[in-house]
């Protein structure tokens, strides 16, 4: 473990309570992609399979069971008891588009063709796009909610964060795999507009709002 | 990869 791995372990687990504290408190769940949270659903519950059978530490075990209570506590919320305020007209994206092509790839490139790793290298490629209806919903919005736009900066430097822990266990642990890193930067990438708007809009306390 | 195919990451 190094701290970019830990500040980014904690950013990720704090996008997803600013998340849910979000939807919980204000009881709503407007200008949330529903279809962006059921595919970060199926990545923990794809990734973290070995949940039961490959213990690394309390952390990580600790971690996992957090991760996927919370996401499919977001999914339920959104879905079921604050139904009414899911705003599925702008939230349109066509997930398919997504998890087909993700899961050919995560059969055709990965380490080892077993089920539980071809599972985690298609919950490692879905990850690093699930945030495409999210982007695309608040394109179509125009704008998002600021605390909408605290979630998704932590969100987004989450996956930064680790790929400056890539780079640290490269060097001091000789660490190295090319697929998580591939799509982490892929991943971070497609955050690139949204830092920019984040840093010069909501950092200025003003609302941030896309360019019509 | 990682060693004996355990993932150690979240």
């Amino acid at each position: 473990m190094n701290i970019f791995r830990l500040v980014g372990d904690l950013s990720h687990l704090l996008a997803i309570f600013v998340l849910l504290l979000k939807i919980w408190k204000s009881r709503s769940c407007a200008g949330v992609s529903g279809k962006s949270q059921i595919l970060f659903a199926l990545v923990f519950i794809t990734r973290y399979l070995d949940l039961f059978t490959n213990f690394i530490s309390v952390y990580n075990s600790l971690m996992k069971v957090i991760f996927i209570a919370s996401t499919v506590a977001t999914v339920y919320l959104m879905y079921i008891k604050f139904k009414a305020t899911y705003d599925s007209n702008h939230d349109t994206f066509r997930i398919e588009f997504l998890v087909v092509p993700v899961g050919g790839l995560a059969f055709l490139v990965n380490h080892d063709f077993t089920p539980l790793e071809i599972l985690w290298t298609f919950s490692i490629y879905l990850e690093s796009v699930a945030i495409l209806p999210q982007l695309f919903m608040i394109s179509k919005t125009g704008e998002a909610e600021t605390i909408t736009s605290h979630y998704l900066f932590a969100l987004g430097s989450y996956r930064a964060l680790y790929l400056l822990n890539w780079i640290y266990r490269y060097y001091f642990e000789g660490y190295f795999d090319l697929i998580a890193v591939v799509a982490g930067c892929v991943q971070t990438i497609l955050y690139c507009d949204f830092f920019y708007l984040y840093i010069t809009k909501v950092m200025w306390g003003k609302k941030l709002s896309l360019p019509a | 990869h990682i060693a004996d195919g355990k993932h150690d990451e979240l």
